[in-house]
């Protein structure tokens, strides 16, 4: 494998994003890029990271090769990349280590990294194809505001989407609260728009603790993507240029 | 009080 990165700095914030979510992870190769797929300790929430191999340039992967990382390894040696410098990750064939070089772009500075692999058993889920009833894309910072405010009353919110908007509800100890957007469009700034496509309405609740955890992605995109659909697992969506992305997916709360 | 479910029991083993 061979993978340079232009800015480091894609790496770092996807690394910082999941890092509190998972900790040992496969990172697979091959030819089409590099995926991710990790489940947190209570198997609850799904990350599902692709890193085409069109965001590298060059990208090189003659034979598939799983690299078992330690994020928190991982976060070390990426605190030593600055932004702008140039990501270069290497691992041969039946790798001991991934190396990791960083350059400076407008120096002759350059620094060279070696972590240790680890060999992680990892179960690997399908994720099915799913044509979800509610689509909503909003600014990243207007999830994450959402998910702080009502995280500081309640463990769970509701999402409720119907033709009107989405609405996200929350009941705890000092009372209860909600957020209502409706669909939205902003003519200056399209970044800003609230867009809501709907088939069928849709009402689920989740921990707001992962949702929380799933906004440290904001950073990675000013857009997000939420899918849902009646009893299966909501899908919060970060898109990263060339088509990669950051995925989590999280399990509803269901029954009474 | 709803129930916390787990990503295993939407998703199968591929």
């Amino acid at each position: 494998l061979e993978a340079r990165l232009e800015q480091a700095a894609m790496l770092k914030r996807v690394v910082d994003a999941i890092k509190d979510l998972v900790q040992d992870c496969n990172f697979d190769c091959n030819d089409s890029g590099i995926a991710l797929q990790a489940m947190d300790n209570s198997h609850v929430a799904l990350v599902s990271m692709m890193l085409k191999s069109e965001s590298f340039s060059p990208f090189r992967c003659d034979r598939n090769i799983a690299l078992g990382i330690n994020l928190t390894s991982l976060t070390k040696v990426l605190r030593a990349a600055q932004g702008d410098d140039i990501l270069t990750l290497k691992a041969e064939d039946a790798p001991d280590v991934v190396n990791l070089t960083f350059e400076s772009p407008e120096s002759d500075r350059l620094s060279e990294y070696d972590i240790k692999l680890m060999d992680i058993d990892q179960e690997h889920l399908g994720i099915p194809d799913t044509e979800y009833a509610a689509t909503i894309t909003l600014p990243s910072s207007e999830f994450s505001r959402i998910t702080r405010d009502l995280s500081a009353l309640s463990e769970s919110v509701a999402i409720e989407c119907t033709k009107e908007g989405v609405k996200f509800t929350c009941t705890g100890d000092i009372g209860n609260g909600s957020v209502s957007l409706r669909q939205h469009t902003n003519v200056e700034n399209d970044a800003k728009s609230v867009d809501i496509s709907l088939t069928e309405p849709v009402a689920l609740t989740f921990s707001l603790k992962y949702l929380v955890n799933f906004c440290k992605a904001a950073g990675l995109s000013d857009r997000v993507r939420l899918c849902l659909s009646n009893e299966v697992p909501l899908l919060v969506e970060y898109g990263l240029s060339n088509n990669s992305y950051l995925r989590f997916y999280l399990a509803p709360k269901i029954g009474d | 009080r709803p129930s916390q479910q787990t990503i295993g029991k939407f998703f199968g083993n591929s």
